[in-house]
């Protein structure tokens, strides 16, 4: 199983979008999939359009109660199953602080499961907290959704950081896998710009660092609005608008994370 | 001296380049006005390209040491002054969690410098932590950037209620003077679906709700490349593109909020 994580503590960027329509991509090319709501905010889980029963368990339940994963993962289409999120998980940060095992609790849920799926993919939340950590401890592989712009470049560095320091301290062998750049308006020089100051900073990587061998996605994924109609309907824009730029775009990203060999 | 909070969870929707420009702008018409950058991430202080040096003082030791406004404000432009926000701050909430008065210190500072400003404009980041909370306890008013999606309005609930217990706990005078659509996208079903709730909701507010009374500001601002590209070249809109569409939304929101009477 291939366990990747969709981080960038900026908000706003495109991890739910990318979590989501990539976990649907791959479901409909054939592959097992998790996808594992790991925010607060739970808009994967809307955004895959389940509604929980109040007595339902989540990603809360997996993490502070050790409940397990074949108790909380539901299916939501062909080849696609879900541990949904929800606001219960805004205390979980809290009272997993001072518990044993802390960093550890979603790698140790994940190792129940490798048989099961063909990939795993954790949408986190815009932070680098607890609740990331947990995910940088469990997945083998980080993809960062970045917005071309200005403000989002700053943010870049801590992330790398961090990754690095969860690499070195808790989990040798992850690595970032790539940047992919989301709601790019193609022709503004802008773009272009942090195109090019990504695509340069990632060549440059030094050997030991854990984006050494990252790539920027070929895939640009292009605004289109039918990417934020989508959620609104509970359905990935595969159902919603399967002709659209947006289900392209995912699509080809899907098939080009496929394509990566899984260990270099 | 009218102060103003700009405010919401969910990130990028556009608070810092609202509260930038709309500071910018009232600036130009004859305002004296004091813009604080309340984000660790620091992003209005980068906008207006303050390049701090290593001793300078920030929002941080203001509010944890008790530093001096006056110490710490710098001038930015002709009646423009900047509380300028470094990275030091994301310790600042775990450092004043303990201690006492920890959600009236940015209040407490404010109070010292009500002459010297007509308006004074509060940054927040993508959180409703400690930092947000002495923002929710020091001003009168809140305006809430908004971006017309599906999922946008997810959190509005939340931060509504944060709202309302600020109020009732901490500072009776406050309330929700707007929400502004940012980014918006002509001609889309979804922004006019988005608009149409956030109005209904609004209009439909119970009297004794801190957001009675609030409007949907009639300015939309409009996606405009060049929003995102000024804050790189640490200028405002009014320097960087004077006559771009962005210039011109955040002239007409800057007026239209001055336009409010400041006691309802
Ligand atoms: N390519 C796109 N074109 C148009 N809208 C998009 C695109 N990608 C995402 N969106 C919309 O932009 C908003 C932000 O995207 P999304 O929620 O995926 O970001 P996020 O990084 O997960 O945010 P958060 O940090 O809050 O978790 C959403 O309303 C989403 O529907
Ligand atoms: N109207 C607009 N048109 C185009 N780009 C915009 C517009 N408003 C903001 N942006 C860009 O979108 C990104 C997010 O905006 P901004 O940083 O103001 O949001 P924010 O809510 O302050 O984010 P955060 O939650 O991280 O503080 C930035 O790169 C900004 O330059
Ligand atoms: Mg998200
Ligand atoms: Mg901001």
């Amino acid at each position: 199983m291939r366990s990747l994580a969709i981080i960038n503590q900026k908000g706003g960027v495109g991890k739910t979008t990318t979590a989501v329509n990539v976990a649907a991509a791959l479901a409909r090319d054939g592959q097992n999939v998790l996808l594992i709501d790991l925010d607060p905010q739970s808009h994967a889980t809307l955004h895959v359009g389940l509604e929980l029963t109040p007595e339902q368990p989540t990603i809360y339940d997996l993490l502070v109660d050790g409940t397990a994963l074949g108790d909380v993962a539901c299916s939501v289409g062909e080849r696609l199953a879900v541990i949904p999120s929800s606001v219960d998980l805004v205390s979980a940060e809290l009272e997993l602080a001072g518990r044993d095992a802390r960093e550890t609790r979603l790698r140790r849920a994940l190792a129940a499961c490798r048989e099961a799926y063909d990939y795993c993919i954790v949408d986190c939340g815009p932070s680098l907290g607890l609740l990331t950590v947990n995910a940088l401890v469990a997945v083998q592989e980080v993809i960062i959704p970045l917005q071309p712009h200005f403000l989002a470049l700053q943010g870049l560095g801590r992330l790398l950081e961090t990754i690095a320091r969860a690499r070195q301290s808790l989990n040798p062998e992850l690595r970032v896998t790539g940047v992919v750049l989301c709601m790019h308006e193609h022709g503004t020089r802008l773009a272009q710009e942090v195109r090019d100051d990504v695509a340069q900073f990632l060549a440059s990587a030094a050997p030991d660092r854990p984006w050494h061998g990252a790539r920027l996605f070929a895939t640009l994924i292009r605004r289109n609005i039918k990417l934020a109609e989508c959620p609104s309907f509970g359905r990935t824009i595969f159902d919603y608008a399967p002709g659209s730029h947006g289900a392209e775009d995912y699509a080809a990203l899907a098939r080009e994370i496929a394509a990566v060999a899984s260990s270099p």
